[in-house]
């Protein structure tokens, strides 16, 4: 059976820096995803799940000037393969997942003003889609409500 | 350049 549903939450997101660009520290820059997923299930214990959410991103980091937050808006699309545990409530939740930049925003606060800037799905800047991938856990509580918590990963750098 | 990561949390409800 296809069953559709939705999802929303709080994202915790950070980046990962190349190598030789580790001379500042980031924060995390939380914010939220939320959307629509569908469960398709194949055999006993095994569906297809994927979702379309919208999802913040992003950092912040402490400079010697004041605050900079970059804050990424992105349409995430995860293609998930859910594995029930046991006959359990407990699902492995696990994927690639493929991210299209929406927007980007950049704000910078000295302690006496904030600066923004805001791109608009400019591809020079940043890159405009990225592949990625999730692992996790899904709780069914019952059968419509579960919690979950996830770790995303991007493969390609922005 | 970077990559990003995520931690999220969340519920879902399925109709």
């Amino acid at each position: 059976p296809i069953r559709f549903g939705i999802k929303a939450g709080v994202n915790l997101p950070n980046i990962i820096k190349d190598d030789g660009n580790n001379n500042f520290d980031t924060k995390l820059n939380p914010g939220f995803n939320a959307g629509i997923t569908l469960d398709i299930g194949l055999i006993k214990g095994l569906a297809f799940t994927p979702e379309l959410l919208y999802a913040t991103k992003g950092y912040k980091a402490e400079t010697s000037f004041g605050e900079f937050t970059q804050t990424t808006h992105f349409i995430d699309i995860p293609i998930l393969a859910t594995i029930n545990l046991g006959g359990s409530g407990l699902n492995l939740v696990v994927g690639p997942q493929v991210s299209f930049l929406t927007s980007t925003k950049n704000k910078f606060d000295n302690g006496f003003g904030t600066v923004e800037q805001q791109f608009d799905e400019d591809s020079d800047k940043f890159k405009k889609s990225l592949l990625g991938g999730l692992i996790g856990f899904r709780y069914d509580i019952n059968d419509k409500v579960d919690l979950h918590g996830r770790y995303a990963l991007d493969f390609q750098k922005n | 350049e970077f990559k990003n990561q995520v931690f999220s949390v969340g519920f879902g409800y399925k109709f």
